[in-house]
């Protein structure tokens, strides 16, 4: 399995390789890619050689080829769908966003349990009732659910979607999630991502 | 300086210190909070000894003292004034937040480049003009800046910002931010964070 440091830096060259696509150049190169994105020139080999793609000495990576393989990598190819459950501020701002569509993560539907918001639609996506969710998620054998609701509903919702048989949660709540040993939680804790840059600053400032 | 896992493990502590304050509880040991957490308690007691608060054998940590300690040290006392560039879907999902005025952070006004939009109010906040946004961080002297514009507009935005005497800059972009080496740069990219997630998944379905 590839490393995840190496994982999140993918999506970086990717999006570089792009823009080397669409201005028609053919290959690039490690100390190109390096040096665009402020990284160690050894380092990009080592992550685009992880992916399997094979560069060629003094010329570089085929633009082409190593796009397909990153997006192999990251699973772009095969498009899953994710349901969202709380669609208040955040998940409606995740709702409309085009960037998971491009990298193959199909949002179907957002749940809720406000009554006001059930039934309504957000970037033509349903808002559909939270007491739902859990025959969805086994009928339509989701795997990945983001949590954008409230922390007191936190630990509740996620009972329901592992008992579902979810097997991923993306969880954007600042509760920490009891989950089984099978289920995969990533934390997404906002507050905690920008104490620490306020932390970091902080102590910049001290030197 | 405390290391950054310890930094962003500290959000999850003061919040299940701030449980025991609500029931009545004076003391809290490091067992029942890596219990609480799914943590190692030795890992807890090294981190609760950065923040500088003292625990008690048998007894455990004072839970007002510690949740102050902990508060000293994410910089909870001070406000700090922070601006917010971009202010769509994300945009206005953040400046909605109740939670960064809990740790501290004033979010005191947004700035975009759509005229729909300036003059506009959400949650009490101003979105003001793009325009305007150097000669206000050079007068109010922000550090910290949120962006959360078109991926296009990214670096445009970071150059205003940094000539303007920014710090540190949240960026939600999916672009690489160039910035001097004093600019503190914190990237949230929540498509590498989903990607890696999903692959992750595949992975451990492989075993
Ligand atoms: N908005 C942000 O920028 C931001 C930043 C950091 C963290 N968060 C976290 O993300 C979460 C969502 O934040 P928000 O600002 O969108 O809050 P919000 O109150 O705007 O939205 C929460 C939504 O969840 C719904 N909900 C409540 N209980 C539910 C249940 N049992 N089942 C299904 N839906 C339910 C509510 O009806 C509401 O629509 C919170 O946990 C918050 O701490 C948000
Ligand atoms: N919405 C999400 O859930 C989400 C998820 C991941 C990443 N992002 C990233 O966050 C950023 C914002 O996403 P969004 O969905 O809110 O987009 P959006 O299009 O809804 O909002 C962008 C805002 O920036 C403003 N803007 C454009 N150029 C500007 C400039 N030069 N100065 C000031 N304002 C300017 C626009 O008028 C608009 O209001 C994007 O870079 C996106 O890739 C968003």
């Amino acid at each position: 399995a590839i490393p995840e440091p190496t994982l999140k830096r993918l999506p970086y060259y990717y999006k570089f390789i792009q823009g080397q696509r669409e201005a028609r150049r053919d290959f690039v190169s490690c100390t190109t890619l390096a040096e665009a994105l402020g990284l160690n020139p050894i380092q990009v080999r080592k992550d685009l050689q992880a992916t399997g793609a094979v560069g060629r000495p003094k010329v570089g990576y085929h633009v082409e080829t190593t796009l397909d393989a990153i997006e192999e990598c990251l699973g772009y190819h095969n498009t899953q769908d994710i349901f969202l459950v709380g669609a208040g501020h955040l998940g409606q701002a995740l709702l409309a966003y085009p960037g998971f569509a491009e990298i193959g993560f199909n949002l179907v539907a957002a749940f809720d349990a406000d009554p006001a918001k059930v039934g309504r639609e957000v970037a033509g996506k349903p808002i559909l009732e939270a007491s739902r969710l859990s025959d969805l998620v086994r009928r339509m054998h989701i795997q990945i659910a983001i949590l954008a609701v409230p922390a007191a509903a936190a630990q509740m919702v996620t009972d329901t979607l592992v008992r579902a048989g979810i097997r991923a949660i993306w969880n954007f709540t600042p509760t920490r999630l009891a989950v089984p040993r099978e289920v995969l939680v990533q934390d997404e804790n906002l507050l905690a991502s920008l104490s620490v840059l306020s932390k970091q600053l902080e102590n910049s400032r001290v030197k």
